[in-house]
């Protein structure tokens, strides 16, 4: 091996044998390309492109890689290069068999041959071969995995007639990070967004989604499962209408006894939300109009903020602002008293040293974990709260308890290629 | 065009009669284990007892990994198994699989 990593890294610098196992490819973005002679006879060439598409997705859902497809460059700096063939095909040394057993196969260099005398198909065709799933299996091994015997798993050897919630588990995702990384990154906000629903039985019942926000698309995050929801991310336009298509500041949802208001911030102004109409008012029913600018409704607030969120506790919105902290109260209608102060003085480190110290990037307050969490970088810091300080009595109000990685808390929340954002 | 009536193409009758070797006996069985990994290639002009041996250790792998009762005999279950549809991908990483495709000439040049 150590000879064949030299014979390689002499034609293809950019591939190495990668320092935690099998093959890796060291660097994040890969081009891929169905190679023109290698299209199907099954498939419309859109369809093939679009399935392909699909599948690289997939592992850019999982993982830090994004993939792009590349039909210009010279073939020289295509990544992976996938094309069909029966027999002899594509200068390949190893024939395909004709219709049955051998369907496709993926040699290390990043070629991947489909054998177009299987019956492949679409995604929900329900009979013969489906290709993403094929695909899938084969990118799987150009990254590096091998065969996997474990049931679901996407890289088992053997074809699994269609499943209907094709996707990738957990030891999947696993598998593949443990050679390239989990997916790590900055988020503009985090928040529950709480809906209020009608059983058939005519009761309301109240249900909420957690939301992950980067820039102009968003995550929901399926704190259940451990990961987000499959699919994702989403363009925002498509999920939150009326709020600034590249992304917001913060979310704040003001829910007391009297008020139930959902707020987004950006810049110097502010929108806010019909939970009911998925839509931002643009004449709430208090008769405001839509953005407006927070200096006017937020006294003594210095915008742009880094972020905001709504305590229960004592019905203050905090907003952060560089080192500084302006708690709001909502009935006053005005800062509440001493404010604005240093990020430490209201959120004062339990373990000295160990503190975001201002320029945070989210506060979220979890319904799922009960708990505050300030968000900064890949990192977050989660508020002492009443409990805690029920048990151990020197923990300070409001203190951060040390830090964690976000990747380790909530998993899998991943970028993928702008090209492939719509898909 | 392969010839097809359904719109999805779904009863597409194959114009060729390339099927896959259909495998059936300790030969096609053999070249099978060999091809995925589970043993390497056999010579079969020398058959040494040994090399029966290893078919049947490999034989018995490959029904462990599939989840097929252990007998070490070619039965019905296991040939299923072995024709199903699958990878090209040999599932034990063998030297010969991670080798860059060169023609012998080559081979014999660089030596």
């Amino acid at each position: 091996k150590r000879h064949l990593a030299a014979l390689l890294s002499k034609s293809r610098p950019k591939r190495d044998l990668g320092e935690n196992g099998y093959m890796a490819f060291s660097k994040k973005e890969l081009k891929w390309r169905l190679i023109g002679e290698g299209y199907s006879s099954q498939l419309t060439i859109e369809e093939q492109r679009y399935i392909l598409k699909l599948a690289f997705r997939m592992w850019s859902e999982v993982s830090p890689l994004e993939f792009v497809e590349d039909t210009r460059s010279p073939l020289e700096d295509v990544d992976i290069k996938l094309g069909f063939g029966t027999g002899r095909h594509l200068g390949c040394n190893q024939r395909f068999d004709g219709t049955g057993q051998e369907f496709a196969h993926a040699w290390f260099l990043g070629d991947i041959h489909f054998d177009d005398d299987e019956h492949f198909t679409g995604p929900n065709a329900g009979s013969g071969i489906s290709l993403l799933k094929v695909a899938v299996h084969e990118i799987g091994h150009v990254l590096g995995l091998p065969h996997i015997y474990r049931p679901g798993s996407i890289m088992q050897p053997n074809y699994l007639p269609h499943e209907s919630g094709f996707e990738m588990d957990w030891m999947d995702r696993k598998a593949i990070q443990r050679l390239y990384g989990a997916c790590k990154g900055q988020f503009n906000t985090v928040f529950d967004w709480i809906r209020k629903e009608k059983t058939p039985y005519g009761e309301t019942v109240i249900r909420f989604n957690t939301y992950f926000m980067r820039d102009g698309w968003y995550w929901l995050y399926e704190n259940r499962n451990n990961r987000t929801r499959y699919g994702d991310p989403v363009p925002l336009q498509i999920g939150w209408r009326g709020i600034p298509v590249d992304g917001v500041d913060a979310h704040v949802h003001v829910w007391s006894r009297k008020r139930d208001a959902v707020y987004f911030f950006k810049g110097t102004q502010f929108w806010r939300y019909d939970s009911k109409n998925d839509v931002v008012f643009t004449q709430d029913p208090e008769g405001h109009h839509y953005p407006r600018l927070i200096s006017e409704a937020f006294p003594g607030v210095s915008s742009p903020i880094d972020t905001a969120f709504y305590d229960r506790r004592d019905s203050h919105i905090y907003f952060f602002k560089n080192t500084l902290v302006y708690a709001f109260d909502i009935e006053a209608n005005s800062l509440a008293k001493g404010f604005p102060k240093n990020i430490r003085d209201v959120f004062p480190p339990v373990v000295n040293g160990d503190h975001p110290d201002g320029n945070i990037d989210a506060a979220y307050f979890s319904y799922t974990h009960n708990a505050i969490f300030l968000l900064k970088g890949t990192r977050f810091w989660q508020v002492v709260g009443s409990r805690d300080r029920w048990r151990w009595l020197f923990l300070p109000h409001n203190g951060l308890l040390p830090h964690k990685e976000v990747d380790q808390h909530w998993f899998d929340i991943c970028n993928v290629h702008p090209t492939t954002l719509k898909l | 065009e392969k010839l097809f009536h359904n719109r999805d193409h779904s009863d597409m009758q194959s114009l060729t009669s390339r099927q896959a070797a259909v495998i059936t006996d300790k030969y096609t069985a053999e070249l099978f284990l060999s091809r995925y990994g589970f043993m390497e290639p056999v010579n079969w002009e020398e058959i040494q007892p040994s090399e029966s041996q290893a078919f049947l250790s490999a034989l018995k792998e490959f029904q462990k990994v599939s989840g097929l009762p252990v007998t070490g005999v070619l039965d019905e279950a296991t040939k299923v198994a072995m024709n199903k549809p699958r990878c090209g991908v040999p599932d034990k990483e063998t030297v010969s699989s991670l080798a860059i495709p060169m023609t012998p000439s080559e081979e014999v040049q660089r030596r």
